[in-house]
């Protein structure tokens, strides 16, 4: 589709759901959630899941906190209307 | 271009705070020179926002959960698979490969080698004052020499009198000569530690951003429906000693607003130090006659947090934090040939250059550095690793980020067209 609009993905990971000393720089076998991001032009849509270090896997039903940010009303990305109902379907449909 | 020679410049920690990006206060003349030349992406965006998982991902053109490096401590080819990396591919098709400054982070998680033999000719050039890049060389107010996060420095009066990226220049250029006169083709990477913590550089070019033209980040607050997990507490910034004496609370600070300026003011200053280096860079390139043939790209490892949303650093999903300048210089495709006795990229004096609008083909297209391996590889005419199969950790050779050349003649009419359409 000459028109698939592209979409960079990129994550990181923590240690626990609320800031702590290595909540920057966890090593692999202290991580417990991973974010995963994915951005168009449009938005940015992460959803911070349950990670298990010791086989590399995320559990996407283990949802610990989500981000929805539309770029061009809030380019900046200071209002995450994940919890938002508008938009709602939107997250239901991406997850 | 078939048979060019490729020159890979990695920045540290950078932000596309660049004049090129439309930043209107940053003094960037020389990266400014090569957008002009170059086809610039304005979305590219690195897969994780720290140096080692960002840098072996672009690298070997595979995503962290095909690399199995979420921090520092594990090396891919034992701890994930054997998988190739950008220069070990050229170097398996007859280029000289080499490597000066930080291109792989150092440590395990390139095997205390950056990867040597498998991905370079050479051994890696390590800059020799990069040692004392923590050490306490920051001058303080008590006229004591700190291990500060803001520290202007007087080259003259630091250990070997001298900074790493100072000698990651002279030593490319010093490689660059040798190429010519052996007439090989090259592939060198150049990994600057710019403008990374600490903000240490030559002190003059703070006269390039007095504190009163220094603004706060427009949104200094930490946004109250932020998840917590998503928030980095930015643990770095607050172990440098001048951090550490304002006694910020952890982990939402906030920093104070005067200090605020001061990292402001100095990382713009280590971007404009930063731009110098690439200046001397690519002037070397004209100098010994290879900018003709010679593909150069431009980018970082990721972003960095300016206190927009009251974080600082990186080690975020935030766009500041994964954001990154991008561009390719291909001779012949985004700027004509250089006539005879014609420079390319003649070095700009940041201190006297007057900025004009820079003329680049830009595209809006999202991007991401995975896709690096396989453009170059394009660019140079190399056959182009195929697309990984899922999972890919027996596969040697494969790419989980597509070639992005085909993005080179997509103007921001047509980005804007097809985002249109996108949203219908």
């Amino acid at each position: 589709d000459d028109h698939e609009e592209p979409i960079a993905f990129s994550q990181y990971p923590r240690p626990a759901d609320i800031p702590e000393w290595d909540s920057d720089k966890p090593e692999l076998k202290d991580i417990k959630i991973m974010g995963y991001s994915m951005r168009t032009v449009d938005y940015r849509y992460t959803l911070w899941v349950g990670f298990n270090p010791s086989n590399f896997s995320a559990n996407l039903q283990d949802v610990h906190a989500g981000e929805l940010y539309m770029v061009g009303s809030d380019p900046s990305e200071d209002h995450n209307i994940y919890n938002s109902t508008l938009h709602g379907n939107l997250v239901k449909k991406f997850l | 271009q078939d048979g060019m020679n490729v020159l890979f410049i990695v920045a540290d920690d950078l932000r596309p705070a660049l004049g090129c990006y439309g930043d209107s206060l940053v003094k960037s003349p020389n990266i400014d020179q090569l957008a002009s030349r170059s086809v610039v992406f304005q979305n590219a965006y690195a897969q994780q926002a720290v140096c080692a998982p960002s840098r072996v991902s672009f690298l070997t053109g595979r995503r962290p959960d095909t690399t199995r490096l979420y921090d520092f401590h594990s090396y891919w080819r034992v701890h994930a698979g054997n998988y190739s990396t950008i220069p070990q591919y050229f170097k398996e098709n007859g280029y000289t490969t080499m490597s000066v400054g930080k291109v792989f982070h150092p440590g395990i998680s390139s095997n205390h080698s950056d990867d040597y033999p498998y991905s370079w000719s050479l051994p890696p050039f390590h800059p020799s004052a990069e040692k004392y890049e923590n050490s306490k060389t920051c001058k303080g107010k008590d006229g004591e020499l700190h291990a500060n996060l803001v520290c202007p420095v007087d080259v003259a009066e630091v250990p070997l009198g001298t900074l790493p990226d100072i000698q990651s220049t002279e030593e490319a250029r010093r490689l660059l000569n040798i190429m010519k006169i052996k007439k090989r083709k090259f592939f060198l990477a150049v990994g600057y530690h710019k403008p990374h913590i600490p903000l240490r550089y030559p002190q003059e070019f703070l006269k390039l951003y007095p504190l009163e033209n220094i603004t706060l980040a427009p949104d200094p607050r930490v946004p109250e429906e932020l998840p917590a997990v998503a928030y980095n507490p930015w643990m770095d910034i607050r172990q440098r000693e001048d951090v550490q004496a304002l006694n910020v609370s952890f982990p939402y600070g906030p920093i104070p607003e005067d200090f605020q300026r001061q990292i402001r003011q100095s990382y713009f200053a280590a971007v404009s130090y930063l731009d110098t280096q690439v200046g001397l860079l690519l002037n070397a390139l004209d100098d010994v006659g290879l900018s003709n043939n010679t593909i150069v790209m431009f980018t970082a490892d990721h972003g960095w947090s300016l206190g927009e949303h009251g974080e600082w650093a990186k080690y975020s999903n935030f766009d500041v934090a994964t954001r990154v300048p991008l561009m390719f210089y291909v001779p012949g495709k985004t700027s004509s040939f250089a006539r005879p006795g014609e420079r390319i990229f003649p070095y700009l004096d940041p201190f006297t250059h007057i900025s004009d609008s820079v003329a680049a083909g830009k595209t809006k297209k999202m991007v991401e550095l995975v896709s690096l391996f396989s453009t170059l590889a394009e660019l140079a005419g190399l056959w182009v690793p195929p697309v990984c199969p899922e999972p890919s950790f027996h596969v040697a050779l494969c790419t989980q980020g597509p070639s992005i050349v085909q993005y080179f003649n997509s103007t921001e009419e047509e980005d804007d067209y097809d985002n249109d359409y996108d949203t219908e």
